[in-house]
């Protein structure tokens, strides 16, 4: 454990914590991707099947349960509790062009022919790209509210701390995940975009505007 | 490719 990978795993939670608040203090899921919460729910199911498995350390347990709780409690809170303030209209890219695309690819890319290696990879390959329908959305209601930017901002920082992680790990335990890495490069190449709007415009503006 | 890594990341 390095520091890099410690503020990647706690910015990661704090984007997690902030959503579901977020939802659960507004009693509202305006602006919120229910698509692209419902894909991190299935990332973190693919990925932390070694739960069942084996056991690394009681961080790193500890840690997936609260991963895993808190997607499956954001899905639930915006298709079932807060459902009438899910904005489905806006909600409309096609996740199945994500999936579909990605289930291949960690058929053909991966480690390790073994089931549990082969969903790791899809859970590595579809994290790349599940927050593509909350960015569509963003896009296309060309707003969001600025608790929404501050969740955008600690998720992209997560993966961007994990590849400094990932150059650490390197150079001082000669670890090197080539999946790892070029999904999470690719993760968080997304987010430039973003990262560049809520660092110009995201100062004292209630809503961060995106030009469609 | 090089044998699985144990993914002892989150």
């Amino acid at each position: 454990m390095n520091i890099f990978r410690l503020t990647g795993d706690l910015s990661h939670l704090a984007a997690i914590i902030i959503l579901l608040l977020k939802i659960w203090k507004t009693r509202s899921c305006a602006g919120i991707s229910g698509k692209s919460q419902i894909l991190f729910a299935l990332v973190f199911t693919s990925r932390y099947l070694d739960l069942l498995t084996s056991f690394i350390s009681l961080y790193n347990t500890t840690m997936k349960v609260i991963y895993i709780g808190c997607a499956y409690a954001t899905v639930y809170l915006i298709y079932a509790k807060f459902k009438a303030t899910y904005d489905g209209n806006h909600d409309t890219f096609r996740v199945e062009f994500l999936v579909v695309p990605v289930g291949g690819l960690a058929f053909l890319v991966n480690h390790d022919f073994s089931p549990l290696e082969i969903l790791w990879t899809f859970s590595i390959y579809l994290e790349s790209v599940a927050i593509l329908p909350q960015l569509f959305m963003i896009s296309k209601t060309g707003e969001a509210e600025t608790i929404t930017t501050h969740y955008l901002f600690f998720l992209g920082l997560y993966r961007a701390l994990y590849l400094i992680n990932w150059i650490w790990r390197f150079y001082f335990e000669g670890f090197f995940d080539m999946i790892a890495i070029v999904a999470g490069v690719v993760q968080t190449i997304l987010y430039c975009d973003f990262f560049y709007l809520y660092v110009t415009k995201g100062e004292g503006r209630s809503q961060l505007s995106i030009p469609t | 490719w090089q044998p699985p890594p144990s993914h002892d990341e989150l």
